[in-house]
């Protein structure tokens, strides 16, 4: 599903330059669900969103089911990610002025699907998180853990095929970030592909393969355990 | 240092009344080290925002270094913030547009601190928490674990004599939440007040008292061990 070969991401900050990865090899089946580890700043999240499609490498090559991503136009590239991806950042990006409920409805809004199936759709993604009491508030009126949330709500409303989660319970505490891991083990099972970004451990031991980073390259996977 | 009594916090939303603290009573000493923990909404952010002086009780007596501060003016309750509380927020609040330097000399322009010294503050605040190499990237150039650093070394810059830390290692990996809960013994040990606010069990063992919120309630409290 994910095979990416040689993949490198320079940032360029006016003379400066920021290698945040020198050469990662990667390749992720269908329906695994894989744990991405390493100090801060060793990529992570940067690796994240070359595999969501949200930015594109320096160097390198990303076939993402089979489609070569660099060749792909962007409207291409907007109906993957809209269709195929559900990404959870690790700054949620909600928009602040709009309630929880209109938030989880957006990626419907751009599938085109009908008002009322959406709103459907949306509430029941909300719940799933335990925020049925929080649907018609905004997220400044929440707290950060119940901002989280609601991106894990709109990373899983329109059911895609890949789940990719940055940090997902870095501001829950153990029993709330038990139940979105819960959520995500029921994903699992039910053929979705995961890839969660964590600094926790005992996070990471949820998932089936664990991948280190470190500087910008890959310095463990056990991918064969 | 800290002396509350029957602190509420209610949230007007529209009609809707949100109930985030239900009356706490609490004494922190100067010189201790608090944990904050419990679950997601539980009140703690609400409760820190009430101790650092940045937000009002609904009902309840607030005694901070023996001063009513209900009955302070906001440039006095201005002067006790800038002047004797460090605060690093749950949700970072830098100013995107800013150099990290920039964003750490802020406090100490409020100060009246003269530019060369202010430099001097704020680059050794930086180095302290491991950014050295990051003076002159904007937060929006950093990844999540660096912007969460810059907010703790903005918060330290003061020299506050008490430091509020709302989930200061969320984003940061084992290696380097500890070198910043390191940083905070450091601090402890020169005498400094620390409340701390974390959903990490492991992180709440670094403090020397733990009490756990749940509802808007103090649950259990071991100031006595
Ligand atoms: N500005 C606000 N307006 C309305 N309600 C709010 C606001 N801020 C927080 N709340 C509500 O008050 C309650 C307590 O919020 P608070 O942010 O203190 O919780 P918390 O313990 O810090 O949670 P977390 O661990 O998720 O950060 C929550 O139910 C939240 O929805
Ligand atoms: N937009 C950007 N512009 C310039 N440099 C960036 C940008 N985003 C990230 N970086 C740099 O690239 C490196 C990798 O960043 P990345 O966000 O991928 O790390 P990370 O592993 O997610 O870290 P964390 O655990 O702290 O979130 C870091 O050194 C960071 O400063
Ligand atoms: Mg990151
Ligand atoms: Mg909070």
């Amino acid at each position: 599903l994910i095979e990416m070969r040689g993949i490198e991401k320079v940032y360029k900050l006016g003379s400066e330059r920021v290698n945040a990865l020198r050469g990662i090899d990667l390749d992720v089946s269908e329906g695994e669900y894989v744990a991405l580890t390493g100090p801060s700043g060793s990529g992570k999240s940067t690796l994240m969103h070359l595999i969501g499609c949200l930015d594109s490498p320096t160097a390198g090559r990303y076939l993402l089911a089979g489609s070569d991503v660099s060749s792909m136009s962007d409207a291409a590239l907007a109906r993957v990610r809209n269709r195929q991806i559900g990404f959870v950042f690790q700054t949620f990006n909600l928009l602040p002025r709009a309630t929880a409920l209109h938030n989880v409805e957006i990626p419907l809004i751009y599938g085109g699907l009908g008002s009322r199936e959406r709103r459907r759709r949306a509430t029941a993604a909300l719940e799933r998180v335990g925020l049925a009491d929080r649907m018609k508030h905004q997220p400044n009126q929440m707290s950060g853990g119940q901002r989280q949330r609601v991106a894990v709500a709109r990373a899983l409303v329109t059911d895609p095929s890949i789940l990719l989660a940055d940090e997902p319970t870095g501001n829950l505490d153990t029993a709330t970030g038990n139940s979105i891991l819960e959520l995500f083990a029921q994903l699992h099972a039910s053929g979705q592909t995961i890839v969660l970004v964590t600094h926790e451990a005992d996070v990471a031991a949820h998932a089936r393969r664990h991948i280190v980073l470190r500087d910008g390259k890959i310095e463990s996977d056990d991918a064969n355990k």
